[in-house]
């Protein structure tokens, strides 16, 4: 629908409704995501980054979505 | 919240880049 794989999509939406100021990092995300890699994760992660979906927050670790507050 | 004035800055900083990125990729998509 918007361009982004299953992977994709499933990630973007754990970093957009994460509440915590500094955004969701990669361990949360695998911890959530039991069916994909690490590897797949970071993929996943480096693709919304380049696309602008989402930004990196106090360090390379934390992510942000830029369509939630 | 928790994170010190720099790491806001920081943040801030990083979103408006990914929001320029965001504007780029979909300029370029049509």
């Amino acid at each position: 629908v918007n361009g982004l794989t299953a992977h994709q999509s499933q990630v973007l939406n754990l970093i957009k409704n994460c509440p915590v100021p500094e955004g969701m990092s990669l361990q949360e995300l695998k911890l959530q995501l039991h069916n994909m890699s690490m590897s797949t994760i970071k993929q996943a992660v480096e693709f919304l980054s380049s696309e602008g979906h989402i930004y990196s927050t106090v360090d390379d670790d934390h992510y942000k979505s830029t369509d939630a507050e | 919240s928790g994170l010190t004035e720099e790491q806001k800055r920081r943040i801030e900083e990083n979103r408006q880049k990914a929001l320029a990125r965001r504007a780029e990729r979909l300029a370029a998509q049509r």
